[in-house]
């Protein structure tokens, strides 16, 4: 069975790509087959796993053109992980899509027809609750939501859930919240603690185990186009993803 | 004169909410009428001035139903600064905007009526460049750019410079960038210093003397519904912004 999960939150710079890469990447690692999807115009997770944003086609042509993902994916640094790249272009497609037939499921549909080849698909939101993160939340089964141990990041959870629910009413019932995961972890701050607390007390029961410590190495990461545990295997920020990825496995 | 000022970057969680809040309280305490705009729908800045975005009206009865500025804006806790709260309707207004007439410069009309009771107004923008960072755009004289010190934050300020040029050819010839904002500088982290770098180089001349330190101060903040002059006067983060503000007033 392959499990498509969207990692979103609207809140920007809480860790979402970082996430995504991150996991993918853990997932993989430890035996699975694994697709990451980028859906954010800014194309992050591109260049975090080491693709060129330039090269064509990418999810664009999936999701404006109609073109099979199996004819856009690329392989990555790490094996069993494949990915499709994001582009600039992607910017225009939300208004492009805006008047389109069926503009919700456009990703749906693409990521249906791979999913015999996959154990797992992961998919990188945007910061914002357009209609590229509704065709990543209308795709998915199970959405992961990192949030930042921060005041604002706290203040855009209960929005989050209920475009959570509105997907569910309107455009995918199945889809369900596999686990809220608390990012930027700073033990020593009382603003963290307070901001986990009241995160673990709304989302009961749904919280990784698992918290992601600041870590410089996960920002290095990227500039060298490696995920983090190809970058700095040992580094706390790869031991954390690998708990992660261990946690989620384990949740099926 | 009034100085229009948008505070964007599409890059998410850079400190664009933190710098409009902080910059407006800090102009505004130097003795400046002060006028500041969420158009957010996060709202993040509504609540970081200590607004409640439940309240109405707001951004979104300005740019959809065109009500005049001057009914929905609210003092706040400095003096010299009204603001106008954002709300969690303004999501939808980007789709409704799509199909009205002159849909980028609604915000443009409603600030330029409003031009003669400020000197100065500040925009704080969403994580994206859809419809409502448009309007942002076009509404404003000038364009502060806050840059993360990470590699991520340094991909998409190309792509921000591309849709500043193409706003100035179509929308608004008279946008300039007034400076960009190293922020959450931590001059031990190598990665903070080879990013400020490549900034200076690539905005030769065009980035602030001021560097905003990562200071927890900051992100306290607006768990109290305070700008951080107010919660705390003499820490890093209100130094930091109040000589921002000094550089920005001098540089008219
Ligand atoms: N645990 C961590 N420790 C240190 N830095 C981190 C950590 N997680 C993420 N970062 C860094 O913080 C910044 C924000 O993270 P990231 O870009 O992954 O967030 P995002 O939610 O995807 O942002 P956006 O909303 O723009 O898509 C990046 O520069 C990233 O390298
Ligand atoms: N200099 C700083 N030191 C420490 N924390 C900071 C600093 N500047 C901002 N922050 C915190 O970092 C987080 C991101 O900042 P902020 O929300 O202002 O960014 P943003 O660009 O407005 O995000 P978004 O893209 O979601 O609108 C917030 O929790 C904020 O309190
Ligand atoms: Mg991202
Ligand atoms: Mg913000």
């Amino acid at each position: 069975v392959c499990r498509v999960i969207a990692v979103a939150n609207q809140k920007g710079g809480v860790g979402k790509t970082t996430t995504a890469v991150s996991l993918a990447s853990a997932v993989a690692e430890s035996g699975h087959k694994v697709l990451l999807l980028d859906i954010d115009p800014q194309a992050n997770a591109t260049s975090g796993i080491g693709l060129d944003h330039r090269s064509a086609p990418g999810i664009y042509e999936v999701l404006v053109d109609g073109l099979s993902l199996t004819h856009a994916v690329m392989s990555t640094v790490q094996e069993g992980l494949l990915a499709v790249p994001s582009s600039i272009d992607l910017a225009g497609a939300e208004i492009e899509l805006v008047t389109a037939m069926s503009r919700e499921t456009k990703l749906k549909m693409a990521v249906n027809e791979v999913r015999p080849f996959f154990d797992y698909v992961f998919i990188d939101c945007p910061p914002s609750l357009g209609l590229l993160t509704l065709n990543g939340l209308t795709a998915s089964d199970e959405l992961v939501i990192p949030v930042q141990c921060e005041f604002y990041a706290l203040e855009g959870v209960s929005k989050l859930r209920e475009t959570v629910d509105l997907v569910k009413t309107n455009l995918n019932p199945g889809l369900e919240i596999s686990g809220v995961l608390l990012t930027m972890y700073d033990g020593r701050a009382k603003l963290t603690e307070q901001v986990a607390n009241e995160v673990r007390k709304s989302f009961a029961g749904n919280v990784f185990e698992t918290v992601v410590n600041r870590n410089v190495r996960l920002a290095e990461a990227p500039s060298h186009g490696l995920p983090i545990n190809k970058y700095q295997p040992k580094s706390s920020g790869a031991l954390a993803y690998r708990a992660v990825a261990k946690e989620l496995i384990g949740r099926a």
